[in-house]
């Protein structure tokens, strides 16, 4: 099982709409998805169809309870090949609960371990921060693919993002690679979006994806059917570009 | 001095956008207007034009040495009137050491309470989450006001703020009200946007102030130049309404 944390921890630059629309791309090419929701919002499990109210134990309760294997919290979604690990309110209390482990940092990569290959990759959406959490996404990663907005404030978290990738390489998982960074938010008509898809991919070269995601409100209005993009609307430019992008992660190599 | 915390768990829903302007706004209309970048990312503090890797004291330090009044931490911007307490990376830490102390969600609060009336209003730009830190802002606040993007996932956690909001006014800071919900990159074209915005009208009455953000590239442009749009581009929309907005947020009463 390939296991690929999509991570970031400026807000909003499209990590869950990423998650929920890879996932379901993946899923398209026959292949059997686990998507991760880490994020104590809920929003992936919403992306993909779940009842937040929906009663049952979430991936909080397999952080928490070493009685509960995470295949008891896994459920199948609407879409064929996707299953889901839901969060809930309790995961954002999880971070001081964890810190006392002693290996607080494998907690999410001991869990993942029991899985074997039951399923073909497992997409981690996460918060928008860089706390405990988000490292357990990243010490539990093969990769890590990183949403960029194409704009100004986006750029500026980048390096202390690619610094906490290397100290995860460093002392936690050696085996982390970057599976490149997404330009999301891309629109060819403002000076800003060309400006800053110019700056990052001078200076990040190869790392950037090829494909891009352009603003689409497709995207925007997916969630609130509780569906995919690739489902709500498969002729727009949101479904053809995140289709193309599971092809570019699936048969491309880590980019560093 | 009235102090209004700037929060949303939203990620990317303008909350830096709006302390940089509405401070600059504020500055138009004569008011002295104390901002703290209270995000470890410290983009409030780039919208000012700071410079992030300036030497010196941020609020990281007054919060943590008890030597370093916060006063010593805030330093003037280029827009006369508004003056800034800088994050920096080490805020990203701050949540465990401050986890400890007795009054550990007064920190801030005992912090203001220093500056009597030397400003007229303070901003506090959050991060997108419920932590520690965002906790403090609220404690320390008159009045939170509360960006909400015009899309759907925005809407779901506003239940949670909402709730988080009415522990923090029980249990610690009684006199803390909702300044409002200010709605943001709001766009008339899309069915997605007008559907939203009736939706939280509908559900939030007199709590959604009648100014509205629309999006506008301006808002996105101005940080590259480390400038608020008031300055960046004073005929532009996004400067007239965060102008309108510092109107209605100065002469109105706060909505609940
Ligand atoms: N390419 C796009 N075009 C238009 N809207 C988009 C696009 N990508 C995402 N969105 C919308 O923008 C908002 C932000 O995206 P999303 O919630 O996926 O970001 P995020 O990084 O997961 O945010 P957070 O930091 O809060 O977790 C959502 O309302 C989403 O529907
Ligand atoms: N009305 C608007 N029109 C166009 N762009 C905007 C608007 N408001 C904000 N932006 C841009 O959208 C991005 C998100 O806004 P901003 O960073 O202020 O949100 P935030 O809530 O502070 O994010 P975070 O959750 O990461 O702190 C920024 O790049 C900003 O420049
Ligand atoms: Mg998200
Ligand atoms: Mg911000």
């Amino acid at each position: 099982m390939k296991v690929i944390a999509v991570a970031n921890q400026k807000g909003g630059c499209g990590k869950t709409t990423t998650t929920v629309n890879l996932a379901a791309a993946f899923a398209r090419m026959n292949k059997r998805v686990l998507a991760i929701d880490f994020d104590p919002q809920g929003h992936a499990a919403l992306g993909l169809g779940y009842n937040l109210s929906d009663a049952g134990h979430g991936i909080y309760d397999a952080l928490t309870n070493m009685q509960i294997p995470i295949s008891r919290v896994i459920r199948r979604t609407y879409i064929p090949g996707v299953y889901l690990a839901p969060s809930n309110i309790l995961l954002s209390g999880v971070e001081t609960e964890l810190a006392m482990r002693p290996s607080r940092e494998y907690v999410l990569r001991q869990l993942l371990a029991d899985l074997g290959d039951s399923y073909d990759l497992c997409l981690i959406d996460c918060s928008p921060s860089l706390g405990l959490l988000t490292l357990n996404a990243l010490v539990a990663s093969d990769e890590v693919l990183i949403p960029v907005q194409t704009h100004y404030y986006a750029i500026e978290g980048l390096k202390q993002l690619l610094e906490t990738v290397d100290i995860v390489k460093g002392r936690f998982n050696p085996a982390l690679q970057i599976s490149g960074m997404l330009l999301t938010f891309v629109e060819n008509r403002t000076l800003l979006s060309r400006d800053v898809q110019r700056q990052l991919r001078e200076y990040f070269g190869e790392m950037v994806f090829d494909t891009m995601i352009h603003r689409n409100v497709r995207l925007a209005e997916a969630p609130s059917a509780g569906e995919s993009v690739i489902t709500y609307d498969e002729k727009s430019r949101g479904a053809r570009e995140y289709m193309q992008l599971a092809e570019e992660v699936f048969n491309g190599q880590a980019k560093s």
